[in-house]
């Protein structure tokens, strides 16, 4: 079935290890963090 | 080939943090009425380099007001931030500053601020009490009965209002007003005061002892007043502009 192949290719790709040298994207630079709430 | 320019500052890089902490002591610095603000998100920040060692920096700061009034001797590290149940006051400000060999200084400052909208507190707290303005009618009979009861208790100086900081009032369960507001000790004792409070008078800046009062009156049930003074002692350097002469 459709729906239950996509679910198993969802769960496969989250267990890729990430390659050698990955470097995540950097957070947007502003706004900063919240202290205490908005 | 002219070097490559420096990436753009993020809003939580360190140097950002540390324009930021300079902004906001220097608007608290500056600042005679109300209450000090802290620190809640760098909006935005741009750098506009001058030379070796000398830029010009502009925040976009958002603020949120604390429990500390400005002429309280507190640290703002140690105030607390007003929850937003509480009714919260933001501030957003625009600063100018220039940071020269490692050193800022503030060039210019524009702040706004705002109470949290009504809905959204009562959303969130149906019961909760909410800010009035500082002219109500029930606001103004609440500092005045706390501030005589006080001073009818007291051995102490006399004390006159500086200023009402806050003012909040719930209707349900029970009506209650609740206020805040600034004291400045006079050159009388409670006694004399009682004589002459005409001849009764601040004393000098230099001098000043000021305080601050938090008091709950009860209207609903049953009437009730309670009070609770807490006076700063001798400050150097530290003065009250009357509102007449008080800059923005």
């Amino acid at each position: 079935p459709v729906a239950k192949r996509a679910v198993a290719e969802v769960a496969q790709h989250d267990k890729v290890p990430r390659p050698v040298g990955f470097v995540p994207p950097p957070p947007p630079p502003c706004p900063g963090k919240i202290r205490y709430f908005k | 080939l002219p070097a490559a320019s420096p990436p753009p500052l993020g809003c939580d890089d360190p140097e950002s943090e540390a324009a930021a902490e300079a902004a906001v002591s220097y608007i608290n610095g500056h600042s005679h009425h109300g209450y000090k603000f802290a620190l809640n998100r760098i909006e935005n920040i741009r750098v506009i380099p001058q030379g070796l060692n000398n830029d010009i920096i502009f925040l976009e700061l958002d603020l949120l007001e604390t429990t500390c009034h400005i002429l309280s001797p507190t640290p703002l590290e140690n105030c607390t931030v007003r929850s937003f149940t509480e009714h919260a006051v933001e501030g957003d400000c625009d600063i100018k500053l220039q940071k020269l060999n490692g050193q800022f200084s503030v060039l210019a400052s524009k702040c706004h601020s705002h109470a949290d909208s009504s809905e959204d507190v009562t959303k969130f707290c149906p019961d909760c009490p909410l800010l009035v303005s500082l002219n109500n009618t029930e606001v103004l009979k609440a500092v005045t009965a706390a501030l005589n009861k006080h001073n009818s208790k007291t051995a102490d100086a006399y004390l006159k209002l500086l200023e009402i900081g806050r003012a909040k009032i719930q209707y349900h369960p029970a009506h209650i007003v609740f206020v805040e507001f600034a004291v400045a000790a006079t050159n009388c004792s409670a006694e004399e005061a009682k004589a002459n409070v005409e001849a009764c008078q601040l004393l000098p800046d230099n001098q000043s002892n000021f305080g601050f009062c938090t008091a709950t009156m009860v209207i609903l049930p049953s009437d009730n007043l309670e009070v609770n003074c807490q006076l700063y002692g001798h400050q150097p350097g530290v003065t009250y502009s009357p509102p007449a002469q008080a800059t923005s």
